[in-house]
């Protein structure tokens, strides 16, 4: 970044407009990127608590932000998200999309629930809960 | 070993079931298709309509899967880590009743035979059996003995007789109860695994059965507790399963698989009952060492 930095330096300094250190500030803190975000939910908001027991709140978390144009090994991103980010940075087909942040691994939820015929069910489900986001 | 055989049979059916099983395919609930969270999450979104609405729960039944719910999971609804059981699915059956006779024997204390039915709807095709049990609630923990020994006569009644399956005889067992809770209600769970276990496994959907059940009350007990009555509900059903498919937690395949190269051919797998089994305590004594 440091021939953008320059490029940027000649530019004529507009004084109201234009602070330094905040330009740098978004360099050094990349802002809104990719990472998991919390999402408390209760199943009585869903009207779902007459037949989900427990548990009472459950977070499934989410990702979101915006993907890095180097990702790398940060993100655990396989060599192909590069290769889409060039696509689209190139702009060699207006349909591929930049990589997305989304979910890369998951906990399991326990759920009891009170089945339609009366009877009780725990079960154990796979990949409920986000634990942690890539982009790809 | 039959565990590490039916592992290996898992892991294979559980990824030929994620190949077979069409997610985008919704099932609404009410058919014998998926149980559980799936149908009612499918059923919201494709109509709109909220969850699944049924009959009522079984108070008494629906606190003993409450206490089962914090035994397994964290405060966060998270699996516990510390687990060592193969099963990933509890169903808790409350029994309609055909017949009740009530007798009182003074010798041997109260005699009750009861006619129940139990309906297994609800198991599921990829459910598969480990242990079946009987769950009697004891809501009066004063009139029933901390320590007596106990006699329970199971007799199968069929809904309709089927040519394959013979006439099974009576069975009866002996046990010392050992109510599971020191708070005001008691349970006594009566494992019934090899008696039920072809009738689960045979996918029936409804199960006749009538108990006797009695219990010799511990001499000990101060004369007024002899005489009084033993209130008993008559039990539920509880069935401990494995759901094979894909969508299912199998965290305990990969827990006790990532201890593989110790578990040879001539040791036994993880133990199919909750923590207890001789064995399996003797494979982690040794692992330590």
């Amino acid at each position: 970044g440091e021939d953008t930095v320059s490029s940027e330096l000649q530019k004529p300094l507009g004084p109201a407009a234009f602070n330094l250190s905040e330009y740098f500030k978004q360099f050094l803190f990349p802002q809104n990127e990719c990472e998991l975000h919390d999402f408390r939910l209760s199943f009585s908001q869903l009207k779902w608590d007459s037949w989900i027991v427990a548990p009472h709140r459950y977070n499934p978390r989410y990702c979101k932000g915006d993907c890095p144009r180097a990702v790398g090994q940060r993100y655990g991103s396989p060599v192909h998200t590069m290769v889409q980010n060039i696509i689209y940075e190139k702009q060699l087909d207006d349909s591929v999309p930049r990589p997305s942040c989304v979910p890369a691994q998951y906990s399991p939820l326990s759920v009891l629930t009170v089945e339609p015929d009366g009877s009780i069910a725990y079960k154990e489900y796979e990949d409920m809960i986000a634990t942690k986001c890539t982009c790809r | 070993s039959q565990a590490s055989r039916e592992e290996a049979q898992i892991a294979t059916s559980a990824e030929l079931e994620s190949e077979a099983e069409p997610w985008s395919l919704p099932q609404l609930p009410g058919g014998r298709g998926r149980s559980g969270l799936l149908s009612p999450l499918f059923k919201v979104l494709c109509d709109g309509s909220g969850g699944a609405s049924g009959l009522q729960a079984d108070s008494g039944a629906l606190r003993y899967m409450k206490r089962l719910y914090k035994v397994y999971a964290t405060k966060e609804g998270i699996p516990k880590s510390n687990r060592s059981h193969l099963y990933n699915t509890v169903r808790l059956f409350t029994p309609s009743i055909q017949h009740k006779q009530a007798s009182v024997d003074q010798a041997t204390g109260a005699v009750q035979s009861v006619g129940l039915q139990f309906n297994l709807d609800r198991v599921t095709a990829v459910e598969h059996p480990l242990k079946s049990v009987l769950l009697y609630t004891v809501s009066d923990s004063a009139s029933f003995p901390s320590a007596a020994q106990c006699m329970c006569h199971l007799v199968w009644t069929e809904p309709e007789p089927s040519s394959q399956m013979l006439p099974r005889p009576p069975h009866s067992f002996s046990f010392e109860s050992q109510p599971k809770s020191r708070k005001k209600y008691k349970w006594v769970e009566v494992d019934v695994t090899p008696l039920l276990q072809p009738l689960v496994a045979s996918a029936k959907r409804s199960i006749q059965v009538s108990v006797n059940f009695t219990c010799v009350r511990d001499q000990l007990q101060p004369p007024s507790a002899r005489d009084s009555p033993i209130s008993l509900v008559p039990p539920s059903l509880l069935l401990y399963l494995n759901d094979r498919s894909a969508h299912a937690y199998h965290g305990w395949y990969s827990l006790h698989n990532k201890g593989s190269p110790l578990q040879g051919p001539g040791q036994r797998g993880p133990s199919a009952c909750p923590p207890g089994g001789g064995a399996a305590r003797a494979v982690r004594s040794r692992h330590r060492r």
